[in-house]
């Protein structure tokens, strides 16, 4: 197998479309996001009360892309544009991927 | 005399199952029931709300003619827009509150919240006060101009903010005075990205959606067989909902400074105030109904609770959204419903519904 | 003769839509059908039911005199009690059933199933046997008695099989007598705990606002238009649900011992039986209603499949919820549901409709 | 004439609330309203209208003599194997197009969309024109019988391709006769299956489950009460998301070969001909009613939204899923509800309702 | 980047609040949690089937700590706690993060 | 702490049954699914869109196995099988389990 970065972040669902921009453009070939709940620094946010218009949802957003340093850029990018108003975090993390030319753009 | 009026007028309202519903929400959470209603279920009900208020106005635009609708349409931008400038003098000057917060929760109190508007028409409803079917129409118009203002007004502070001198007095004016031609950073294009968002919204469009079908086609008979019958027992459930979400942000509202407290509880009777105002101003213009007054006062005092929070989240990142939000859902909104019946019985001692 | 005249009663009555969704659905299931009803869907329809029951109970329970009510109450909570002994004494000390696990499933067994009960007030209205509106109220009395019986018995065996050593019979008979006031271990903290989490339980909530808001609150104008209206047509929903969902669980009952697959079929028609002769011994007492007598004995007969399950997982966590929620909604609810008839012809054949 | 005639009825249609909502929906979409229906709501309002359909089919079949059906029936069939043979030779040998998405979405455009035939229903009923209860029970023919066809001829293709050589026509002609007995690979076995995934498909399942009720049980009660006074306020909804969904499909249909466009356009106007066409030789054969007719052309104008795609995902997963359920969601659907109107003006004009 | 250690717990959705609990008291600064389905030792489990009360219901919760020891206590108390009456499963990852502050309290 | 690996399969939903089984074929104790939003090759993919029938779902599928050979081992046979037509992805990464005796059939 073959080695690759995935990275990983959690935040304000209300800017999935912003992050996932930031990533593609970074080189990832794709990613995948699933609603979440959680408690961080700002209080506990959760993917399904009624009520708050959808402003207090999360989001997890994953992508695997061919290197570590690409990851690292990307998610430098994520917590530099939105990190500072946005609730989240990020981190990446090693695996061991079949088919490389998949995640290469 | 009135204030025992009041009080009688209020119990008597507590037993309708608008603001019964309410309160027993509230007492469910408070009493930490578990009960839940599923949130597509919620959004569901709030399409088909705002369905119903758009189609309903819709219809009655059809034959009203459009003089009757400018005027009060005017004044509930007005009071949009006012509601936002007394936030930014009060609030948001008050020591603990960073102004970006304090104008967030401004602007949300300027716009309309759908609930109390559904709350309000089904009470006047209920006790069979009569009131202009284009009312739901006004809705956009005091909503809009609310979130517009707010967010051109914080944008701007910020802007100063940043850029530390300041230019002059007269850049602030100009924005006032024309929207998108004021100082540096806050030009058309960005007036019109917030309102294509606030177009964009769940709910304004549901309501727009709504008032359109209601213009052009002939949704009569769908409205009455299905959007009217089921309005009632529908907001009945909203109203609980609204009264359990309500009592989990004020737990969140302890974490906060105490003028927002203090602005959630006073803002709805002020800014109901000042609405009852105009529509009487109105009423004596164009002949504008009794229950027409009390809903333009409902929402004055009303604070969005489903279609401001995500555009403010967007335009106005640096804002807590637990502050605002939490104001809002918290207390705006309860403070909004039950005051209802106070602007039945002053239209009644008024203008005589 | 009454076995012909059940048997056609019987069959008259699976034509009758209540009964007719429900083998539908569980033929549905049995044939491989990919249909699911979504699960928020589910729940919302299980809150607007409990809401119905509550609401019209309420309104009931403000007319009638709190003497009527009494009684019955007072007969559910011991029929509650007297099943879960029961179960106790039989299924618990069955081979191959573990203790705990045999008095989850008589707690479950002894509470009461929202759906039957609607499913026994719908079959009742489309006969027009009139029943007491207050019967919704007597719900909380049956459940709780029962859940709560079986949470201390099944704690106190626990205790006792930890202490090893038996401490002498008398620690037993005390918690039976008062609830709290039992032997180590059980105090009245426990209890009360049970009881708070019962009453916090969402299908609990929802039935004690609605009996709350029909008491203190006039919502008949939005029960008439809303609540009662839809019931029919969301109970025949929910029959559909429940019949799929029987059969699903049927299948998990496969890895469990064989005494559970007894106990789901025989129980229902015992504990109807025994709140039948409970009615009927109300009814030379009080007056009470033929069709009241039926939706007691269908209380009786039915098993909690909503607001039980969270309650026992949380007390009880040693037994295995795939026994207990197994039969109960795999086989419990199905033979509760499809005994009503019974119960019907036995009410008009030993009181009279 | 005719053409000034169906325009003027088209307009006219337009404004009724049917095709209203979906012009709306699709608007709405175009201009990036962010408007959402969650999607439990949705797939229960569908089950709710199969549910519908498939009852108020039961209950007339229950009476109707089984003649009268059968004619139909068989025609309902034909039409789906019609349908599907005509885009094997047309969209499937296609430049651009391979064999095996053409077969795909000759296949939903055979079959039928709930949707589509509940707002003809609708249109029919709301102009006052009658047409026979049982038409929902020809669903399942036409559905089931474009499926099926689709699949085993696209199997074959594909088989034939791997196989490289031919082995000579008559494999092929041989399958169309007989749908099981066809060449290799094809096995009675394989056509079984597929028919028992589209029997177990969510929607052919709520329809089939209706149909069952309304013949064996009385559901005549709850249909009127909540079925069929819900249906045309929920179909509303429908025609909203339908709405917004085709045109965010038609954004996915840019990366398609632009015979898929083509085709989305005109295979709904060609097929909608054949089946009124079928129609007109019906009534004069068993004087089957012009409601009935125009029903059965909306039916062959259709295009599955619901069952189709997941049963082809999994018969054919070659076949690349955004070409097919693009056209027929973003193209086949909105076009096959636009021309409503037309099949009730020829109607009107060849055979008089 | 720094070096920091995820924790995965996928539990029943019922003990949700008892685990985060343990959690936080372990010195995590947050968790998110996430809406499961599965199948373990103890038959089949999913998130959105009607009926059975929720009591069948998964999640999956995870949090990211500064170091591997902490992570560790936290999932053997969870495991000591709860896992001998209720189903679950729990393993510990290596991540990089990019603000360490963030995760330690 | 004890050493293992841990699978995780994005692809889509109508084949969730189908890759489930070829894990628990594979020698996996258990395995866990959420749904799931993404892009990839193939388009946008999003779990709650209304309309087109649940076919352009996806959902993550992760088992946590007692080897890497064994991962990898599903994983290939999870891609031979269903990636030529379905569109997915599949990686595999360390993880460390407290008791080993859960994920060893
Ligand atoms: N230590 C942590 N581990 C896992 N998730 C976290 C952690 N801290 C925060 N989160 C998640 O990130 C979201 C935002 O965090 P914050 O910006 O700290 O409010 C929270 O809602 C959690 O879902
Ligand atoms: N080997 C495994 N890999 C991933 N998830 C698992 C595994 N075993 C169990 N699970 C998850 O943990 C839950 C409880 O497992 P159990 O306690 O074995 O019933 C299951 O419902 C699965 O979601
Ligand atoms: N690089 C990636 N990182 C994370 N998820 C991905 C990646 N590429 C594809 N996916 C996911 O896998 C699904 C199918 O991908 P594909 O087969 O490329 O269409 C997408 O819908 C995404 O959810």
């Amino acid at each position: 197998m073959h080695s690759a970065t995935k990275l990983v972040i959690i935040t304000e669902r209300s800017i999935l479309d912003g992050v996932t921009a930031l990533i593609v453009e970074g080189g990832a070939t794709g990613y995948t996001h699933v609603d979440a709940g959680g408690q961080g620094s700002r209080g506990k946010r959760s993917s399904n009360r009624p009520g708050i218009g959808g402003v207090m949802g999360n989001v997890k957003i994953e992508a695997v892309v061919a290197d570590h340093d690409q990851a690292e850029a990307i998610v430098s990018r994520v917590a530099e544009r939105y990190f500072e108003h946005y609730s989240g975090i990020a981190y990446v993390e090693p695996v061991e991927i079949l088919r490389p030319h998949k995640f290469k753009v | 005399d009135i204030v025992v009026d009041i009080a009688t007028t209020m119990v008597a309202q507590l037993q309708k199952p608008t603001l019964a519903f309410l309160i027993g929400g509230m007492l469910l959470a408070a009493l930490g029931s578990k009960l839940e209603v599923p949130e597509p279920v919620y959004k569901f009900i709030v399409v088909l709300l705002l369905l119903k208020v758009g189609i309903g106005a819709g219809i009655s635009v059809r034959e009203a003619n459009l003089l009757e609708l400018a005027v009060p349409a005017v004044g509930a931008a007005l009071l949009g827009i006012a509601i936002v400038l007394l936030g930014m003098k009060t609030l948001a000057r008050w020591k603990g509150v960073s102004p970006m917060d304090g104008m967030a929760t401004a602007g949300l109190f300027g716009a309309v919240s759908a609930s109390t508007l559904a709350a309000g028409m089904a009470m006047l409803d209920a006790d069979g006060i009569a009131y202009e079917g284009f009312i739901g129409a006004l809705y956009p118009f005091m909503d809009i101009a609310a979130l517009v203002t707010a967010i051109v007004l914080a944008r701007l502070a910020a802007e100063r903010k940043a850029a530390a001198s300041i230019e002059g007095g007269g850049a602030a004016t100009m924005t006032l005075g024309g929207g998108g031609r004021g100082g540096p950073g806050i030009d058309g294009g960005m007036v019109r990205e917030i309102l294509v968002d606030t177009f964009r919204s769940p709910a304004i469009s549901a309501l727009v959606l709504g008032l359109a079908l209601g213009i052009f086609a002939r949704p009569d008979s769908v409205y009455e067989s299905f959007y009217d019958v089921l309005f009632r027992g529908l907001l009945s459930i909203l109203m609980l909902i609204m009264g359990m979400e309500a009592w989990a942000r004020l737990a969140e509202l302890r974490k906060v400074a105490h003028a927002y407290i203090l602005y959630g509880i006073a803002a709805p009777l002020v800014h109901g105030a000042l609405g009852f105002a105009v529509g009487v101003a109105i009423h004596h213009m164009t002949g504008f109904s009794g229950g027409g007054v009390v809903l333009l006062a409902v929402m004055a005092a009303s604070s969005s609770d489903i279609s401001g929070p995500p555009t403010l989240r967007g335009a106005l990142p640096e804002a807590n959204p637990s502050s605002y939000v939490g104001t809002s859902t918290g207390l705006g909104t309860p403070v909004a419903i039950l005051s209802i019946p106070l602007w039945i019985v002053l239209a009644e001692t008024v203008i005589g519904l």
